[in-house]
């Protein structure tokens, strides 16, 4: 049965959907089957995946509305399925604020296809509100991106508090798989100082290894295909395949 | 009376707040009198001029929850006065769903403070949710922050909708004042091309120059006040200066 993991910070642009599309692909290149879910009404993934989110229908917003169901919204790329998402979900806080249980819509959507994949990756906006807490109820792990940046450490101990709450009210086995550091940028001592006092502060594992910045990274959403399904190399998308075997727990031979 | 400026961007980690504690900076050097307004429940600006935002009592939110009114939540700082938020204000989606007329709150509170101010600037969350719709109902005019990259600028045509929405429904006389092209890399290509045809497709005006990207920018946040105010010399600086003088109709004389 998959492995349903949360890709989470509500601190904006530290690279949430980069990371869920690139581990996506990495995933897929060791032979998992892969599921990404957009949880976003900026429906950044769905762009990224070469889609055009306004002119998509069923998105994730019919399910939240109960027009559709999680898998009538399914669509097939080269790397992954996708779940997508358009600014419709914008809607989603208020459709969802007097329902009952409002924070399990996710996991009760997924419960049935658990079966048909490895690997689920949920992309979240940048804010803890309903969409990000349907996330973390439905996950086993949650996986947080963090630019090595005064900045965006400073949301990490919000995040941990949330998560806090979601394991001990929504999901009791909720865990932290680690911290990714995205846009890493090895010429300057900031990004060393921050990721350095990140890690002993809020003792959290490292996932693999920093994820180095690189133009190319911006690049790719353009074309709609991650630069790992791309064969661009870059010390980005290495770094994106050790994390992805030490997800899964395979040995890491680069 | 003051002139209110929005800076909005709903994709998240484009230089929102960095561009509104740097402009405030430039508009103070000028001799301009500036409040800032942090409406953000990340608490970004707060944090970012030296305030440790759970401390502080009483915030925005407690302007919503019409515990204070906005007067009594200035706090001095030596560049500019500031209106704080920190996570409480996270529930303000949910405070004033049911509340009429829930998008003037701000423009409301604003008004007894426009004599004592030359610039009011707001510092946006990355969404449009209520708060950011409070902002743009109480602007003047807003400031578009954007990164030179794919992903940054999709969220711009949806920016400009709900601005319209809020020029035909809540504020009839918004403009639009223009862009600020944000980490400005001009090594690459990518940056230049993305700058390009945003200004082609949206025809909008660019304010003064790119603001190239320096980790410097990174680094202020740290110690409580802007790359100006501390006299560090690099272009970024030098364009945010430019833009001020531009904003307030000044001869740019750099
Ligand atoms: N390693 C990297 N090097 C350089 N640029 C990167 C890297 N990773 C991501 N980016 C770029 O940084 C920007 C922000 O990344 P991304 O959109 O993935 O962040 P996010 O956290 O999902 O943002 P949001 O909060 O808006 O959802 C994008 O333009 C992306 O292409
Ligand atoms: N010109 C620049 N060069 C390099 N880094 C910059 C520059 N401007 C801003 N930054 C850094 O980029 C990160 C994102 O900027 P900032 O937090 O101002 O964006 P934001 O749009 O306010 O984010 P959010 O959507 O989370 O509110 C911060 O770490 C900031 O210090
Ligand atoms: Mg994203
Ligand atoms: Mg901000």
């Amino acid at each position: 049965t998959a492995i349903v993991r949360a890709i989470a910070n509500q601190k904006g642009g530290v690279g949430k959907t980069t990371t869920v599309q690139s581990l996506a692909a990495a995933l897929t290149e060791l032979g998992r089957a892969v599921l990404v879910l957009d949880a976003d009404p900026q429906g950044s993934l769905t762009f990224s995946l070469g889609f055009e989110p306004d002119e998509l229908d069923p998105t994730l917003n019919d399910v939240v509305t109960k027009r559709a169901s999680l898998v009538d919204t399914i669509l097939q790329h080269d790397e992954v399925d996708l779940v997508p998402a358009n600014i419709d979900l914008a809607g989603a806080e208020v459709t969802l604020l007097s329902r009952t249980g409002r924070e399990y819509l996710l996991r009760g959507e997924l419960a049935d296809l658990l079966d048909s994949y490895d690997d689920v990756l949920i992309d979240c906006s940048p804010s803890l509100g309903v969409l990000t807490i349907n996330a973390l109820t439905a996950a086993d792990d949650v996986i947080i991106p963090v630019q090595c940046e005064t900045l965006s450490h400073r949301g990490v101990a919000q995040l941990l508090e949330t998560i806090d709450d979601v394991r001990r009210l929504t999901n009791r086995s909720l865990r932290v798989a680690g911290i990714v550091a995205t846009m890493f940028d090895g010429r300057t001592n900031h990004s060393k100082e921050v990721l350095a006092d990140l890690l002993a502060r809020y003792e959290l594992p490292l996932l693999g290894a920093p994820v180095r910045k690189s133009v190319r990274f911006a690049e790719a959403p353009a074309v709609g295909t991650s630069l790992l399904a791309k064969g661009t190399r870059v010390p980005g998308t290495a770094a994106y395949r050790i994390i992805a075997r030490e997800l899964i727990g395979a040995e890491v031979s680069d």
